[in-house]
């Protein structure tokens, strides 16, 4: 027996609109500590890792690990009938199971909705992504973030990441011309201005834009996003979720052979 | 000209 009810389930809608874009199809791991799910592009260039903890969840059972495996864009037309203020519950009873029952609930539970989605077996190639410590750490408005992508994203469809002690910057090199925008150490008290940059060791890599524009899609789960990097490494990008989990995606570097 | 690499570069399947 399988139940997960979240209180609000438009974490879980926004968690699905933020890859939608990114991967087709995904397998969700349930577990008694929680969900979890990896998958990556077609290109094996990006990934996508979802950790949500049990105790994040109104209501949490898992009686034993089953594995459900969703079509993202099937899962996206059921979370479509699902109101922003609604709880959403997971649910099924068999051990295999061959489909997905969702329950939608509004706040004065006057209007319910029952789903059944089909499940499809996908064939589970996760990548081993050992815990890394990271040279170079940045946290900032996830806003800023991903407007210094969407606006550098016209220049170039490459960006050049360099850090230093007291600045990011990033670069691009295009057609048109060239530019870049740094961005210092800032202790503000206003959100939208504070940035922390943990750096042991400065790192320069070179990603390709429209990867990031497709990460920044998550901008609606966190106000702040944290770029994790070291030289000649992945760089990876994550969305904490409050009291539930975290959401992170993984990017391949373009590397000069 | 930089080449995009793919995770498998880094990461082993598991």
């Amino acid at each position: 027996m399988f139940e997960a009810k979240l209180q609000q389930g438009v974490i879980f809608k926004k968690i699905v609109d933020a890859i939608k874009d990114l991967v087709k199809s995904v397998n969700i791991d349930a577990s008694t500590s929680g969900l979890s799910m990896q998958a990556m592009d077609s290109a094996h260039v990006a990934l996508v890792s979802l950790k949500l903890n049990e105790n994040g969840f109104k209501d949490y059972r898992c009686d034993r690990p089953i594995t459900l495996g969703l079509s993202i864009e099937n899962l996206s037309k059921i979370l479509k009938c699902a109101g922003n203020d609604d709880t959403i519950t997971l649910q099924t009873d068999e051990e295999e199971p061959s489909s997905l029952k969702f329950f939608f609930e509004n706040q004065q539970a006057s209007k319910i909705s029952e789903f059944s989605l089909n499940l499809m077996s996908l064939d589970s190639e996760s990548l081993g992504i050992p815990d890394t410590d990271y040279s170079s750490v940045i946290q900032m408005s996830s806003a800023e973030f991903s407007r210094i992508c969407k606006e550098l994203s016209s220049i170039s469809e490459t960006v050049e990441i360099e850090t230093s002690k007291e600045s990011v910057k990033f670069s691009v090199q295009g057609d048109i011309g060239a530019g870049s925008i740094t961005v210092k150490n800032n202790q503000s008290d206003k959100d939208v201005d504070r940035v922390d940059l943990q750096i042991d060791q400065p790192v320069k890599l070179t990603f390709a834009l429209r990867y990031l524009n497709m990460f920044n899609k998550a901008v609606s789960l966190s106000s702040t996003v944290s770029l994790n990097m070291s030289e000649e490494n992945p760089l990876m990008v994550e969305y904490k979720i409050d009291d539930l989990g975290s959401l992170r995606f993984y990017l391949a570097p373009k590397i000069s052979d | 000209q930089k080449q995009q690499k793919r995770l498998n570069t880094f990461y082993e399947f598991s």
